[in-house]
């Protein structure tokens, strides 16, 4: 069987908030459509909620305990070992690896350079608009500018008349078109920036949440029976201008109700953004002819608490917070063949196009963790996958501590 | 049938209560390693003694516990970890084949 191309998508921050996972307040038109002509893994948790850790962990099959990445502040080549990464594996097997926006943590994590040129074939593209993501460009109140976590402002007035990712999905759709004639199959990893904070996006999809709709979390106070060692508190979040201004009492808050319900409404909101850009780049990929020769994976580092339990943010071990979604859309496998000149992607514009329903066409209830992408991706493009690695492995190059998932697009499910 | 798979995931903490750097403690800062295993029907959470400079976690050192049996409490809000439990359990595991 030939080898197919393989277009990785990451989200940043985002828990199984989206139609395909149930959630029934979040629009997520076009991540839904891929959903339901793929396999769904319903229980899929990372193996630290937090960006660093969590992306080195998945990105070599090894646990944190084995990366030794705890923090932001090591490189696993040079920390721990020498360990081979996903898209080092398809580029020693003749791919073209690439990568736009997040996909390894930036900085001392990657070794600041996305961990190029072991991992990718061009060196990692960076959207120039990220550098005001953490500046003052919201509007506050006052007229003024802000650092806010609450952020949804009209593009046309940032920087470059853009954000970042914008500015990733036409990075991604530039490299798609490159590569679409071209014999050497291709591995794109796209990692969109939201929804992790500042909710900095554009705000019409504020229309989409009306705040009258909101509703707090279910489970919003702090459990008594909590471990105070177990509680994370949201520090991040704490920083941002416009919670600072209203004084919120460490570590257990609260967060007064009516904020909490406008981060909430960002948060889906941003989330919706995200979406229309994952729409985007697989419209393109329909439109390229690339639908029934690539492979799709949609999925994230880690989830975010909206108040549950008190918290928000990752930081925890609580199911929100390591609990993700995974998504493989793969063509002839997870979809039949389709008929000539149907589209399989096509674009859904959740500003103005009704509610569309979709059906999952697979799911899987077992638990995987982040820790099996690694070898499942590679088996089910055409590859060797890694194999498990020794119960000491840091000085083995290339192995997983994770599991092929291969034989759940064979068989269904029973337990 | 298949068998039921068990998820793994940990979170580091410089100290058994919140502190600035509590969310993401450099590594010379950690103090204490909650690991978690998440099965279809419960999470179970310890939050074990850990040294950073030697990656070693003291499974004897429990500063917490955690268990949630999740039919009944989806949001994992009623901890029914018990210490007494625990150390029976832990005092019955080298014994155990």
């Amino acid at each position: 069987r030939g080898r197919r191309n393989v277009l990785f998508i990451m989200a940043d921050d985002l828990r199984t908030s989206l139609g395909c996972y149930g959630d029934s307040v979040v629009k997520s038109p076009n991540i839904d459509q891929l959903a339901s002509k793929s396999q769904v893994f319903l229980n899929t948790y990372a193996q630290q909620a937090v960006c660093a850790p969590s992306r080195t962990s998945m990105l070599t099959s090894r646990r944190p305990d084995t990366t030794r990445l705890y923090d932001f502040n090591s490189y696993w080549r040079t920390h721990s070992g020498n360990y081979t990464t996903l898209p080092q594996h398809f580029k020693s097997n003749g791919y073209f690896t690439m990568s736009v926006g997040k996909v390894f943590h930036p900085g001392i994590a990657s070794n600041h350079s996305d961990d190029y040129p072991y991992s990718w074939s061009i060196p990692a593209y960076h959207p120039a608009s990220f550098r005001f993501e953490k500046q003052k460009m919201c509007k506050g109140e006052d007229g003024k500018l802000h650092a806010n976590l609450l952020c949804a402002v009209n593009v046309t007035e940032q920087p470059g008349g853009t954000l970042p990712d914008l500015e990733s999905t036409d990075e991604a759709v530039r490299l798609l078109k490159s590569r679409a004639n071209n014999d050497v199959p291709f591995f794109l990893a796209v990692g969109f920036h939201k929804p992790h904070i500042p909710f900095r996006i554009p705000q019409e999809y504020l229309s989409l949440y009306p705040i009258d709709q909101m509703t707090l979390a279910p489970d919003p106070n702090v459990p008594t029976l909590l471990p105070p060692v177990a509680y994370n508190p949201w520090t991040d979040v704490r920083r941002r201008d416009d919670v600072q201004k209203l004084n919120i009492s460490f570590p257990y808050g609260p967060i007064p109700k009516d904020f909490q319900l406008r981060i909430r409404q960002h948060y889906y909101a941003a989330v919706s953004y995200m979406d229309a850009q994952v729409g985007r780049l697989l419209s393109t990929l329909d439109e390229l002819g690339l639908a029934e020769s690539t492979m799709v994976v949609f999925t994230s580092d880690h989830g975010w608490s909206l108040g549950e339990h008190g918290e928000w943010a990752k930081y925890s071990n609580f199911d929100v917070s390591t609990r993700v979604p995974l998504i493989f859309y793969i063509p002839g496998v997870t979809t039949r063949h389709h008929r000539l000149g149907e589209s399989t992607f096509p674009f859904i514009d959740a500003l103005t196009q009704s509610e569309l329903i979709f059906k999952n066409d697979k799911v899987i209830r077992n638990m995987v963790e982040l820790v099996d992408v690694f070898p499942t991706v590679s088996y089910m493009a055409g590859l060797r996958a890694p194999k498990p690695c020794p119960d000491i492995s840091f000085q083995e190059e290339l192995c997983t501590e994770g599991d092929n998932l291969a034989y759940t697009f064979r068989h269904r499910e029973r337990g | 049938v298949d068998e039921e798979d068990i998820a793994f995931s940990q979170y580091p903490r410089p100290a058994e209560t919140p502190q600035e750097n509590s969310d993401l403690p450099d590594l010379n800062d950690i103090r204490i390693m909650g690991y978690s295993l998440r099965s279809w029907d419960y999470r179970y959470t310890l939050w074990l003694g850990f040294n950073p400079k030697t990656f070693q976690v003291n499974v004897s050192d429990v500063h917490a516990g955690e268990l949630y049996m999740l039919a009944t409490d989806p949001g994992q809000d009623k901890n029914l970890f018990s210490d007494s439990e625990h150390s029976v359990m832990m005092r019955k595991l080298p014994s155990l084949p």
